[in-house]
């Protein structure tokens, strides 16, 4: 492992984290995608399925648990816990995610890297990850004002993709058999949506005001 | 057919 994907990894963790802060601190949830967390642990289910059957490392393993455990946490608490449940912004949150579960559905069953039950979880799991944070960032440009730490989390979960591409690139040159086209074209996609949110997150970092997403 | 490649990342 190169340091470029344990920074990712940790930047992955981190977003996580500042989630879970922002829940348990502010007991809020406004301004965070029930949607997209609904995703993002529908994600982590289908691509772990490997836990059992493909040991790579201790490290792997544990972390496989902590981003399975802590989605299905949040997903949970915004819910079900009756004081964080009542701020989330059902009103705002009205992207249609089931398409994107059944493009990215659609799409492993089509380009997949062997025809089996696990790869094509697995590939569905990379192309639903590339697009699961769209209704996320609609819900963050219809209410306009981003609180700091939901700008953080958003912040956190595009740099862990910016150091995942640092890392493909790194592998290519010190790796003899690299190709990972469907995670490394994912990878891309998923980061470029980012650009406009990082683009904003710059200039208000830079004035020092609080972060505005245009309408 | 080349079999896939382990996925070692997360």
């Amino acid at each position: 492992m190169n340091i470029f994907r344990f920074a990712g990894d940790m930047m992955h963790l981190t977003s996580i984290l500042v989630l879970l802060l922002k829940i348990y601190a502010t007991k809020s949830c406004s301004g965070i995608s029930l949607k997209t967390q609904e995703l993002y642990a529908l994600v982590f289910l289908a691509r772990y399925l490997d836990l059992f059957t493909d040991f790579i490392s201790v490290y792997n393993t544990i972390m496989k648990l902590v981003f399975i455990v802590s989605s299905t946490a949040i997903v949970w608490c915004m819910k079900r816990d009756r004081v964080v449940r009542r701020s989330y912004d059902k009103q705002l949150d009205t992207f249609r995610h089931y398409f994107l579960l059944a493009a990215s559905f659609a799409l492993a069953l089509l380009v997949n890297e062997k025809f089996t039950f696990q790869e094509i979880f697995w590939a569905f799991s990379i192309y639903l990850e590339a697009v699961a944070i769209l209704p996320q960032l609609v819900l963050l440009q219809r209410s306009g004002n981003v609180d700091n730490l939901t700008g953080q989390y958003v912040f956190f979960l595009g740099a862990y993709r910016a150091f995942y591409i640092l890392n493909w690139i790194y592998r290519y040159f010190t790796e003899t058999h690299f190709s990972r086209w469907i995670a490394c074209i994912s990878g891309l996609v998923q980061t470029a949506l980012y650009a406009d949110f990082f683009y904003y997150y710059y200039i208000s970092w830079k004035n020092n005001t609080k972060l505005k997403l245009p309408a | 057919k080349e079999q896939p490649q382990r996925h070692d990342e997360l």
